[in-house]
């Protein structure tokens, strides 16, 4: 799956993911 | 809460004992933020309830590219509204009524 990870100097680790459609904002 | 734009949402059932939870946060409305928000999908993290304050979490998201600076008080708040529903609930639960 398209995930990514970035991990902040002060050693938090951010995954990025794809948002699920679902949970997008119905307009 | 109020609606910031940004959405912050559990990444993981809450137990209740957890300090530390999985939290995911992704953009819902761009035109709410103040910069040019780079779609990046969702950001998954954890989140130390009882030891770590919002707004410093916003600030690292921003110092790893993922938002701009003039955008961490909107981002900051959006954590800090969920963390405070989630320790609300579990106070709740921890005090049953009776």
């Amino acid at each position: 799956s398209p995930t990514a990870q970035v991990v902040h100097s002060a050693g938090r680790r951010f995954i990025v993911s794809p948002v699920p459609e679902a949970r997008l904002k119905e307009q | 809460a109020e609606d910031t734009g940004v959405r912050v949402e559990l990444n993981e059932e809450d137990d209740g004992k957890k300090t530390s939870i999985a939290l995911k946060l992704w953009v819902e409305d761009p035109k709410k933020l103040k910069g040019k928000y780079k779609d990046t999908g969702a950001i998954e993290f954890t989140f130390d309830l009882v030891h770590e304050v919002p707004e410093v979490v916003a600030q690292e998201m921003v110092e790893s590219g993922f938002f701009l600076d003039c955008d961490v008080k909107i981002v900051g708040k959006s954590i800090r509204d969920r963390v405070a529903l989630i320790k609300w609930r579990r106070e709740r639960t921890a005090s049953p009524n009776g």
